[in-house]
């Protein structure tokens, strides 16, 4: 029976403009509506209401993964990673207010203008300490005295920040190479979770992005930042499709409250709300 | 490329007669798919598909191009009219100082863009002044001074505890007074459904009354690029962009949405961390990259 008759050509076209107006691009909104399409046929499911219940469970299904931080070693060491802007040093500082324990930050980005002093100020508002050296240093050479530090004063999380970087620059992608390859040297089984920071207003790129960084530092967790613009974080839909990386958490402001662990099901709700 | 994927749907034909109805609905696939994977918005596809359907529609099939290569000149020539011809080179206010407001989403570059501007201008030969005005962000001030400092260019702030705007009127006067002709005003970072931050910008560009205020916008925006560029002319009149991190990989549909929804064009090119990686922004270049 030809599902997609005359009468429902609208509903899927809708459908698709919602999904790809989300930024869940071309590929996955077309596996999305293929895999409704033969869902609704086999359950002759017709009515647009109960389509719609259907792509929602589609799309949380598509977006379940593992939300825990993995933070049980004593210290567990954290690498943020992620392009520039994308919100990876106010991340940092909200962790430190959601995480247990005692809580440290090393100042990773020794390139950009003020980013030491950024990591620092939030390292004053949330009581922890800052390892960090003057602008321009080595940033490998301040993972590894903090991961140093974090060992000597007993930490329970080190949080490695990093300079914002594109992945189509190879020198800034092998910098970031070796900061890992000098933690993992430290503490074998370190970084013991790499988050990537994606901002949700990103397009198709942010796909490019997270498979580049996958590749070569290995992604352990995405945090989808800056949900409370207009921005619904498709992108998020076709991460989850095509690396398989999860989706840990949610950023949606820049207050240090708002950080949240990922809801598969809020979020696909959120996306055809 | 579009081209390639565009011969690869026109398959046998040869230059004789049209392009019939079935083979002008291939291409239009194709190039809508090109166009959504580029970013560029929903809608903007669908009005500019139907544009080139209509061109490409009982098009003479050419004995010199192939009907695919044909297909991307009508593409190519759409694309070149939807972005504006020629770079808009900077114009400067009769009466100086010149001054030009900043504006846009978290992180996108805004304070980069402050120091790349004047860098930009003082090789023009005009005297650049900058106005610290993120009175949020942790260190947006630093960031700024710091920037001034590499520059050579000063940088006015207050701190974080004045209002913005009080402290970009306070800061034009004081540019005046010391004889600057350029002045750059940096704000904070802001998303369009903070209506206390949008109407924030409003008041800052009601105080200074800029000459030029430019929303800087990531090349890698997607979808909601022209909602976010609309609420943006509704509160600020933005009158050009800076398209920023353009040394990546996005093709930048956003761009080319934008343009079209808000009829301002791109004035600057951001290609770069360093201060220096800024130039006009040559529409021409765009075309190419938005089609892949
Ligand atoms: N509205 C909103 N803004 C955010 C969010 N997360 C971060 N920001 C803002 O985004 C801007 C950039 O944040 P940063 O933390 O500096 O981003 P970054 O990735 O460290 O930037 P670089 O180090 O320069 O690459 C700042 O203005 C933050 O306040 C969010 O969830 N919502
Ligand atoms: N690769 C690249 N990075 C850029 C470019 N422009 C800015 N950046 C980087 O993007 C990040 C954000 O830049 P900012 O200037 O802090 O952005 P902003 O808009 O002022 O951020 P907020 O004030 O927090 O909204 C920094 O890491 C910059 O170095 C560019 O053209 N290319
Ligand atoms: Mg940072
Ligand atoms: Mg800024």
């Amino acid at each position: 029976a030809e599902f997609r008759d005359a009468g429902d050509e609208e509903f899927w076209e809708r459908v698709e403009e919602i999904l790809i107006s989300s930024d869940v691009g071309v590929n996955t909104t077309a596996k999305l509506v293929a895999e409704l399409e033969q869902e609704a046929l086999e359950k002759n499911i017709t009515s647009s209401d109960q389509l719609r219940k259907l792509m929602i469970e589609h799309a949380a299904r598509m977006l379940e993964g593992p939300v825990e931080l993995d933070i049980s070693r004593k210290p567990t060491v954290v690498l943020m990673v992620g392009v520039n802007g994308t919100g990876k040093t106010t991340t940092i500082g909200k962790l430190v207010n959601y995480l247990p324990g005692e809580v440290m930050l090393a100042a990773g980005d020794t390139f950009r203008a003020a980013a030491i002093e950024q990591l620092q100020t939030w390292g004053e508002r949330t009581g922890a300490p800052v390892v960090a050296r003057q602008r321009g240093a080595d940033a490998a050479a301040v993972a590894h005295e903090a991961v140093e530090a974090a060992q000597q004063q007993n930490a329970d999380v080190l949080l490695v920040d990093t300079a914002g970087r594109l992945h189509t620059k190879i020198n800034l992608m092998a910098e970031l190479e070796k900061v890992r390859r000098v933690i993992e040297r430290r503490i074998p089984d370190a970084p013991h979770e790499v988050l990537m920071t994606v901002d949700a207003t990103t397009g198709q790129n942010g796909l490019r992005q997270v498979k580049m960084f996958a590749e070569s530092v290995g992604v352990t967790g995405i945090i989808l930042t800056k949900l409370d613009g207009t921005a619904k974080g498709g992108i998020a839909l076709a991460i989850a499709n095509e690396t398989g990386i999860p989706i840990k958490m949610i950023s949606v402001g820049e207050k240090v409250g708002d950080l949240h662990p990922f809801d598969a099901r809020e979020f696909a709700e959120a996306l055809f709300g | 490329t579009l081209g390639e994927r565009l011969n690869t749907a026109l398959d046998g034909v040869r230059g004789s007669g049209n392009l019939t109805e079935d083979q002008v609905k291939k291409v239009t696939r194709e190039i809508r798919l090109a166009l959504l994977e580029a970013d560029v918005n929903y809608g903007v596809v669908k009005e500019f598909v139907s544009n080139v359907r209509e061109r490409a529609t009982g098009a003479e099939v050419s004995k010199a191009l192939s009907p695919g290569q044909q297909v991307v000149k009508i593409v190519d020539e759409e694309l070149a009219n939807l972005m504006g011809g020629t770079a808009h080179k900077l114009t400067f206010a009769s009466r100086p100082p010149t001054v030009v407001m900043l504006a846009g989403l978290n992180g996108h570059g805004k304070t980069t863009t402050a120091g790349k501007l004047a860098l930009f201008v003082r090789k023009l030969g005009k005297s650049p002044y900058l106005i610290a005005c993120d009175t949020y962000r942790p260190a947006a001030i630093d960031q700024l001074q710091q920037i001034g400092r590499e520059l050579n260019v000063p940088v006015y702030t207050e701190g974080t505890e004045p209002t913005p705007e009080d402290i970009a009127e306070r800061g034009l006067k004081a540019a005046r007074d010391g004889g600057y002709d350029f002045v750059i005003v940096d704000t904070a970072g802001r998303q369009v459904l903070d209506a206390d931050m949008m109407e924030e910008l409003k008041r800052v560009r009601g105080r200074i009354k800029p000459h030029s205020v430019m929303l800087v916008l990531d090349v890698v925006t997607g979808q909601n690029a022209v909602e976010v560029a609309q609420a943006f002319q509704e509160y600020a009149d933005f009158d050009g962009m800076v398209l920023t991190k353009l040394d990546g990989d996005a093709r930048g549909g956003a761009a080319l949405s934008v343009v079209k929804v808000t009829g301002r064009p791109v004035r600057f090119a951001s290609e770069g961390e360093k201060m220096s990686e800024f130039d006009y922004f040559y529409p021409d270049r765009m075309a190419g990259r938005i089609l892949g």
